[in-house]
């Protein structure tokens, strides 16, 4: 089973095509396993990526340096699955 | 006895569990409801679409999908709460019991069984097909990219690691040929509507070119209304448009393939997301996804009714 322990989802809003640009150039950066969750697409609309947490640094670097802005929209992806499991174990035992 | 309203719609479930309730939507509906195989997954998994057919020759037909991207678990949800919204609507509410007197229609509730599957066991954030790739060490074939319409093209990968691989070559996937064989023998299908989650937006061809389609006014006018009256429930915001102008150039999707073989009112939906999940959307959100796309989905439905061609 592959676990998210510490991943993140970032939601970033390029604010110019140069920066969406910049944001699928990070996609191709097969190092950085950045999965994008939803795809940068216009400017000011949002786009998320999952960043595995050992890349969160390199990741959030390059967003900082390119002056690309971000939050964090979940701060640890497996603490969300663990809930869901949760949920539906639940479920099925009603 | 299991009986289809025992099924907890506002829960996420297995493939198992949702194969087997549509055994018991089958058995509590014999006269509307049939369950039909049109092909194998890779792993040779059935591939199970429910038919709604209250009798007639080869009706004109509408084909819905939910699933092929399989970590949009919202969209498979979603879809089992519409098969048993229209059979329980049947025979009660007047639109619906008129749609389904003159109109087939076709449900893959989960499009992609193997990603489905693999999202329970392995991996939640599974996206693609689950074919091995000849020279690769990367599984999986995006069937959102595999259609034969601009196959390849801009919005598609030819990686196999990408999350967008479109595949060695159109229809590659069992997943997607078994559609692509069963339209085209039924030969009457007149809409298709492929649903997806999470980015609210409601779209049409093309997705590979940046030309409109010849219907492009109509197929906007009726995502305007559907939007419209999506939002009426909820307040949910969708942008809508065709899928080019709307998000970016993508090659090799559904609709495309779908309108370029002569069905018209081809829709792709993105449902709902609040900003905050993405495709670990609460379970508690399911029943009010569903909900407000229901009057969306009825539009078009009714509007493919009412616009025989």
């Amino acid at each position: 089973e592959q676990l998210f322990v510490g991943d993140q989802v970032l939601r970033v809003v390029a604010s110019s095509e140069e920066q969406i640009a910049l944001l699928r150039a990070l996609g191709e950066q097969v190092e950085l396993q950045v999965d994008f969750w939803r795809d940068p697409t216009k400017p000011g609309r949002p786009a998320d990526l999952r960043v595995p947490f050992s890349r969160l640094q390199a990741v959030k670097i390059f967003l900082e340096s390119h002056g690309i802005s971000y939050s964090i929209m979940i701060e640890d992806v497996q603490q969300l699955l663990d809930e869901e499991k949760r949920t539906m174990m639940l479920s099925r035992r009603m | 006895e299991r009986r289809a309203n025992q099924f907890n719609f506002a829960s996420y479930h297995t493939l198992e569990e949702i194969y087997d309730w549509m055994d018991t939507l089958v058995a509590d509906h014999p006269n509307l409801v049939s369950k039909i195989q049109i092909g194998e997954s890779y792993e040779k998994r059935p591939l199970y679409v429910l038919k709604f057919s209250t009798g007639g020759s080869n009706r004109p037909a509408v084909w819905l999908d939910t699933g092929i991207h399989s970590r949009e678990w919202v969209t498979q949800a979603t879809g089992v709460w519409t098969a048993n919204k229209l059979a329980e609507d049947y025979g009660h509410d007047p639109t619906v019991t008129s749609l389904l007197d003159t109109v087939d229609i076709f449900f893959e509730i989960v499009t992609n069984p193997d990603g489905y599957a693999f999202t329970h066991s392995s991996n939640r954030l599974w996206r693609k097909t689950r074919s091995i790739n000849a020279g690769s060490s990367c599984i999986g074939v995006d069937p959102n990219r595999n259609w034969d319409a601009g196959f390849g093209d801009a919005g598609s990968s030819s990686n196999p690691c990408s999350e967008t691989y479109h595949g060695p070559y159109a229809h590659s996937e069992s997943e997607v040929k078994s559609i692509v064989d069963f339209i085209k023998s039924h030969g009457n299908v007149k809409a298709l509507i492929s649903i997806h989650s999470y980015s609210q937006m409601l779209m049409f061809p093309y997705g590979y070119k940046r030309t409109p389609a010849p219907d492009h006014e109509e197929l906007n006018e009726l995502a305007k209304k559907a939007v419209s009256d999506l939002a009426a429930v909820y307040g949910t915001k969708y942008t809508y448009g065709s899928i080019a102008d709307t998000i970016y150039l993508a090659a090799g999707t559904t609709v495309d393939w779908a309108y370029e073989n002569g069905v018209k009112y081809s829709y792709t939906f993105e449902l709902r997301d609040t900003g905050r999940y993405g495709f670990l959307l609460p379970s508690s959100q399911i029943i009010p996804t569903a909900t407000e796309t229901w009057p969306a989905l009825l539009d078009i439905l009714v509007h493919v009714q009412q616009h025989p061609y």
